[in-house]
């Protein structure tokens, strides 16, 4: 199990580190093992410093880096050891439009280089824009949820309508 | 091994039967707050042997039945089901003689959970392991629940630890 | 002290319940005090059932539902005794078009009716165009946040670019 | 009491001198991620008298002092001043003879903070009474953080019931 973990540690580290700097256009990140003897008991820190910023303590960074480093985090996992299925759940909320322009190229290159088939649940017009097929989810009648296949146009009128 | 459709019925808010097709790339799902999306999430999540009733966001697993609207009454059963295609034959040895895979879990209010394989009775211990030999299951990292994506970078370096053990 | 606790949440509870339907469009809502002979021990709990749903256990609601529920909860307190100053960072990013709408003339109303100045942080376009005023918050030094007032067009701008 | 002004100098990522504009009304704040929105109304929160390093999102109170930049040294020196109207006359008995309130919180690298109230050195203790008199001060519920409003339902009643001596 030690290897396998030290193995795999230095994959995701690497992916980590190019994620990163691809989600934020810049800076600079890695990963680390906090020192124990043993691997298996170590924790897993991270080290972050978005464009033009000095390396800092995560939790000054604001809602939106926080929301792109676990991104980088979770996908550069993901790069390793590949899911069937990834499913998103309004992961750009905090996100501005440059930030969730370069989320959905990312996605975009992991769901057209791999077999992975991404679910992805948003409320942001250019992340619908950018799905292959919509889905919407409606209650006409109240308390009773309905799925129906919508295209752009429509899923932008029940953004309005609710 | 790749997944195809995902049916509910009974489940949360999706009282009525539905279906859920899920093909290659990347499918968008929307609507309005409260409308149910959260909710097929978490019926991929349970049907893959979720256990835990807080991650179902309810006090109990009885929960996740539906429990009626202003004008329908409340339901004692809820069941997903989820389709797989192995074709490419990965599925684990018990399972493996099969093109596809239908996995269907249903609980029935006071009584617990069953799960079935391609029609046949099987132990949830069983279902999870089909799901975590392929790198998914109700654990996964991949999916990302709402609200989740903010705790990742405050929590515990040791709870980061079981994310990086998920690439192992 | 009891009796002031005491006073205070029939307050609250009267402007909580009216404030739910104004957000929801509908819906009921209304909290109580947990049973223990001293109020000053008691929990608060909510109940509260969306327009067209059976009340149940506040965690099956939404994320968009909770954040709008919990709204309502601090504009009551607030009702009661009113801060001169009111700060909301980023509490729309969870609501969806029409809920947004809802948010913004309820804090409009408050806005109006009383003394209270608002500062509302946002990525919503439509929250942007509700407000009285904008300021807008750049790194063009990166690393270093400079102060700029902007209007509605270059706020908009701002959102483009980062 | 009203707000008037939010000055801010080295604190956090506001290296240079800064002046919030604060009126009658609602004020938008807008601008791209990681800009510094959110450092603003720890300025705010700050100045009133918050004691906790962890509600500023910091390992330690110095945390707040500009830690530099890539072309930038850091400081050494924070400073946030808040200007009052009290043409009302609502401030407590020390304060109450002006009609303008300038309430200034300093910190000096591994020295602390100091607070002064119209150029005289006032305690903590005081500033903080001062805005809990008016409803308001680093505690209260008016100033919802970042993230913050997703908690306030899922909270433990008890919990809870703080919000609710606030209207007390
Ligand atoms: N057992 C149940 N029976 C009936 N309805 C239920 C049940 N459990 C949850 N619900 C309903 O599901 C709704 C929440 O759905 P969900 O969380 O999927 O919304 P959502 O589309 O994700 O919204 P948002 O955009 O706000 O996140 C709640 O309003 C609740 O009434
Ligand atoms: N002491 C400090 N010195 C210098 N910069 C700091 C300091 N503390 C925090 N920062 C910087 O402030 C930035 C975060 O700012 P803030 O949280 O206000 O962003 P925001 O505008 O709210 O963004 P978002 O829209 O993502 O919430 C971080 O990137 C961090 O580099
Ligand atoms: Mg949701
Ligand atoms: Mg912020």
């Amino acid at each position: 199990g030690r290897e396998r973990l030290l193995a795999a540690f230095e994959q995701v580290n690497g992916h980590f580190t190019d994620l990163f700097t691809r989600l934020f256009g810049g800076g600079q990140a890695q990963l680390s093992l906090t020192q124990t003897d043993d691997p298996l008991e170590a924790g897993l820190e991270i080290y972050a410093s978005p464009p033009g910023k000095k390396l800092q303590v995560m939790s000054l960074l604001s809602g939106g880096e926080q929301a792109l480093t676990a991104l980088a985090l979770l996908f550069a996992v993901f790069l390793v050891n590949p899911a069937p299925i990834c499913v998103l759940d309004e992961v750009d909320a905090p996100l501005d439009d440059a930030n969730v322009d370069r989320f959905c190229t990312l996605v975009e290159e992991l769901a057209r280089s791999g077999k992975t088939r991404f679910l992805v649940i948003t409320h942001h017009r250019m992340t619908m824009a950018r799905m292959d097929r919509l889905f919407g989810v409606t209650m006409s009648e109240r308390g009773v949820s309905q799925l129906v296949s919508v295209d752009l146009q429509a899923a932008e009128e029940l953004r309005e309508s609710a | 091994m790749q997944f195809n459709r995902l049916r509910l019925k009974g489940f949360k808010s999706f009282v009525d039967p539905t279906e859920l097709v899920v093909e290659r790339g990347m499918t968008g799902i929307v609507g309005p707050n409260g409308c149910g999306k959260s909710n097929l999430v978490e019926a991929l999540r349970w049907v893959m042997g979720e256990t835990s009733a807080k991650r179902m966001r309810g006090g109990e697993m009885d929960d996740v039945i539906f429990a009626g609207s202003q004008r329908r009454p409340a339901h004692n059963i809820a069941e997903v089901a989820v389709h797989l295609d192995n074709t490419d034959r990965t599925a684990p040895a018990q399972f493996n003689d099969l093109d596809e895979l239908d996995i269907v879990r249903r609980i029935e209010r006071d009584k617990g959970s069953t799960y079935r394989v391609n029609g046949r009775e099987t132990r949830a211990r069983d279902v999870q392991l089909l799901f975590a030999d392929q790198a998914t299951g109700a654990g996964s990292t991949a999916l990302v629940s709402q609200g989740r994506i903010g705790t990742i970078i405050n929590a515990k370096p040791s709870d980061r630890r079981t994310i990086l053990e998920e690439a192992a």
